[in-house]
């Protein structure tokens, strides 16, 4: 079998001067994945590492980078699954975790559920000795300038949603 | 957001993604990340999924395992994202982009999105992009 890893960075629109930066954390990441499967790492071990690399490049929308809630805040989702076996585990609305695809992963491997949601997920995290990181940690200049944007007094909170990607 | 497929020696095959969500979101909105089928779906006897892009729109047509019903019936990973992706932006208005995997190591990304960087590494190339055509 010949390994192969394939990554992706978001469907949204990349401003012009971080184009550079979003290709070279692609290569990048598809690079470790690649070194992962051919040392004979695991399918999974490539992409939750991968994933997890990206979480941290602040490039990109996910981890230290995400994207801010109505209130400034970071809430994040991750989701693993293991095409053998078909065991998954996910993480929703969980904060002040460095890397939710780590947890995501913990909750396919160490408990009997699939997701875990806000509070729950954090203590989880908590249970699992996973450290927690300050929210200003994971909250880029770029992210807030884009927050403070796209913030309005009056924005509907549906409407100002439209035509926006995830 | 941000993911990945891959296919080990051992012919197993895996997904993961993650995201912060959509700017400005509602707090306690939760797109398709999380939620297996639409966020990421992985069998090692049809592929992988990993998507991107409208999360309510995802959700709805359950894009990720949309796309491997598709290979399923015989499609290749590139047919199987183009149709389901095709069919998202029909039925409910939604953009968007997958990276996939079969078992054999078949790959593709694809993208109804003006953009979405991806990477792809095989056999010693490393594979990428951001535009249509890439």
């Amino acid at each position: 079998m010949l390994p192969v890893v394939v990554v992706h960075g978001g469907a949204g629109h990349v401003p012009k001067e971080r184009a550079e930066l979003s290709i070279a954390g692609m290569q990048e990441a598809a690079r470790l994945g690649y070194a992962i499967l051919k040392s004979g790492g695991t399918a999974m071990d490539a992409v939750v590492e991968t994933v997890a690399m990206l979480e941290n490049n602040p490039a990109f929308n996910a981890g230290r980078g995400s994207v801010l809630n109505l209130k400034g805040e970071v809430e994040m989702d991750a989701l693993v699954m293991d095409g053998r076996t078909l065991a998954c585990g996910a993480v929703s609305a969980v904060r002040r975790v460095a890397n939710p695809i780590h947890l995501a992963r913990l909750v396919m491997d160490k408990t009997s559920h699939v997701c875990l949601t806000a509070e729950g997920a954090s203590q989880f995290a908590r249970a699992m000795g996973i450290p927690e990181v300050p929210e200003e940690s994971l909250i880029t200049d770029y992210a807030r300038k884009r927050w403070k944007d796209n913030l309005h007094k009056d924005a509907n909170p549906v409407e100002c949603q439209i035509g926006k990607m995830g | 957001t941000v993911g990945a497929v891959a296919v080990d020696v051992q012919g197993n095959i895996a997904c993961a993604t993650s995201t912060g969500g959509m700017i400005n979101k509602m707090e306690g909105r939760v797109g398709d990340t999380p939620c297996i089928g639409c966020g990421g779906y992985a069998d090692n006897q049809i592929g992988a999924v990993s998507p991107t892009g409208h999360g309510e729109a995802i959700m709805k047509i359950v894009l990720s395992r949309l796309i491997l019903f598709h290979m399923e019936q015989g499609k290749s990973p590139k047919e199987a994202s183009d149709m389901a992706l095709a069919y998202m932006k029909e039925r409910v208005s939604g953009l968007g982009g997958v990276v996939v995997v079969d078992p054999k190591g078949t790959w593709a990304a694809r993208f109804s999105s003006q953009q979405m960087p991806w990477a792809a590494a095989q056999q010693e190339q490393l594979h990428y992009g951001m535009f249509h055509g890439e």
